[in-house]
C-alpha cells in the first residue's frame, strides 16, 4: 500500500472521527444531511459484500468494520437517540435519495465489469458514493450559521477520495496491470461535485471568514 | 483475468 493510498484512508477515517466527535460531544447534527449519512451506509453494505469471502489484509478488514460500524452509528443517532435527533434540519433536508439510488443501480446494471452479484453491488456502490454528498451540499447551501465541524467533516471527505485519485494514478505508472475505468471515473465525479464547495473552502480560510456557499 | 483479483481498495 502507498503513502497516498493510506493518506486517503485516513482523511477518510478522521472525517468520520470528526463527525462522531460532533455528534457524541455536542449532542447535535445541524447542518449534517441524514439522506446522504444513509446513502454512506447504503455504499459501504453493498461494498463490503466481500468481507468474509475474500481475507485482502487485516488492515482491510479492520478498516471495512469501522467504516461500516460508524456510518451504521451516524444514521442511528440522528434518527433515533433522543437528544441528538432534536437537532436534525429534517425540513431543509429535503432533497429525494432515491432518485440517486435507481439511476445508479440501472447503471451498475449497464456498465460493469463483470455481471455478477458481488460485482454489480461493488459497482453500484462506487456510483452511489460518486453521488452520495449532494443531499448534504444542498443542505450546507441552504443552512444559515454552519458550524465549523460541519464545514470540517465535508472537507475531509472531499479530499479522501482526492487522495484516491493520486493514489490510483501511482499505481498506474507502478504496477503492472492496473486499470479500474469505473472506479477512476467515480472517483473523478465524487471529486468534481466538491469542487465549488472548494473553492469556496479555500477563500474562507483564505480571508479568515466563515464558509458560507451562495444560494 | 488482469480485473478480478480481490478489490484491495476500500
Amino acid at each position: 500500500m502507498n503513502i497516498l493510498r493510506l493518506a486517503g484512508d485516513m482523511t477518510h477515517l478522521i472525517s468520520v472521527i470528526v463527525l462522531l466527535l460532533k455528534i457524541h460531544s455536542i449532542k447535535s447534527c445541524a447542518g449534517i444531511s441524514l439522506k446522504t449519512q444513509e446513502l454512506y451506509a447504503l455504499v459501504f453494505v453493498s461494498r463490503y459484500l466481500n468481507i468474509f469471502t475474500d481475507f485482502i489484509s487485516l488492515y482491510n478488514t479492520i478498516m471495512k468494520l469501522i467504516f461500516l460500524g460508524t456510518s451504521f452509528s451516524i444514521v442511528w443517532y440522528m434518527r433515533y437517540h433522543k437528544i441528538v435527533r432534536r437537532s436534525y434540519d429534517k425540513d431543509q433536508d429535503t432533497f429525494r435519495h432515491y432518485f440517486l439510488v435507481l439511476p445508479c443501480l440501472i447503471l451498475a446494471l449497464l456498465i460493469n465489469e463483470r455481471f455478477t452479484f458481488k460485482e454489480i453491488m461493488w459497482t453500484f456502490s462506487l456510483y452511489l458514493e460518486a453521488v452520495a454528498i449532494l443531499p448534504q451540499l444542498v443542505l450546507l447551501q441552504r443552512t444559515k450559521n454552519t458550524d465549523n465541524l460541519t464545514v470540517q467533516y465535508i472537507f475531509l471527505l472531499g479530499a479522501y477520495r482526492a487522495l484516491y485519485i493520486l493514489n490510483w494514478i501511482y499505481r498506474y505508472f507502478t504496477e503492472p496491470d492496473y486499470l479500474h475505468w469505473i472506479t477512476w471515473i467515480s472517483g473523478l465525479v465524487q471529486t468534481i461535485l466538491y469542487g465549488d464547495f472548494f473553492y469556496y473552502y479555500f477563500l474562507s480560510w483564505k480571508n479568515n471568514v466563515k464558509l458560507q456557499l451562495p444560494a | 483475468e488482469i480485473f478480478h483479483e480481490p478489490k484491495d481498495e476500500l
